[in-house]
């Protein structure tokens, strides 16, 4: 463990409690994409299907199951719990979940370090993770009108995905034979779709306004 | 999964 790995669970961490916190406290989910959110538990549920036969640490474990549990109770809450869902943008958030999923099944199926069925999903899981994020920003730039928090909690997920990068850089350099390219490829191709909200992030940021996308 | 050091990421 290295100091931008822990930085980026850190902010993966923070990124979902803060939109715990904004559908917990507040009721609301205004601006939350269910879409992606359904991808994320797709994407935890089919990466961490290894959670009881393979130990690594009890902090890897304990993540595991913070990213299952709270990934799953947001989509409860966005679906099942009355008020919260009056609050969910639904004419807007119409990403088919397909468009995306069919595509990462094939090229998991194809593109894999080995032709197992847990490495197969846990490499599913990679490239789902990369596109999950689509609904989300298609939702945002319909509604334009983005609040703190939901700002905030896209600005975190960026971040997460920028120190695991670096994550990567450092652990190439000082660790014999770590070479991944898959995870590589497709968490290079993730982090540069927050390219565009980064940029506006930082714009309404140094202009001390709040975010909007441009139409 | 020592073989896979991407295993023991998130």
């Amino acid at each position: 463990m290295n100091i931008f790995r822990l930085a980026g669970d850190m902010t993966h961490l923070a990124s979902v409690l803060v939109l715990l916190l904004k559908i917990h406290t507040i009721k609301s989910c205004a601006g939350v994409s269910l879409k992606t959110q359904e991808l994320y538990v797709i994407v935890f549920a089919t990466r961490y299907l290894d959670i009881f036969t393979s130990f690594v640490s009890i902090y890897n474990s304990l993540m595991k199951l913070i990213f299952l549990g709270s990934s799953f109770s947001i989509v409860w809450y966005m679906r099942y719990h009355k008020a919260v869902h009056r609050t969910y943008d639904r004419e807007q958030d119409t990403f088919r979940h397909w468009f995306l999923m069919l595509p990462c099944i094939l090229l998991a199926l194809l593109i894999h370090e080995k032709f197992t069925f847990f490495e197969v999903m846990w490499t599913f899981s990679l490239y789902l993770e990369a596109v999950a994020i689509l609904p989300q920003l298609v939702l945002l730039q319909r509604t334009r009108n983005i609040d703190n928090l939901t700002g905030q909690y896209i600005f975190l997920l960026g971040g997460y995905r920028g120190f695991y990068i670096l994550n990567w850089i450092y652990r190439y350099f000082t660790e014999p034979h770590y070479v991944h390219w898959i995870t590589w490829i497709s968490g290079l191709v993730q982090t540069l779709l927050y390219a565009d909200f980064f940029y506006y992030y930082f714009l309404s940021w140094k202009n001390n306004k709040k975010l909007q996308l441009p139409a | 999964d020592s073989a896979n050091g991407s295993h023991d990421e998130l």
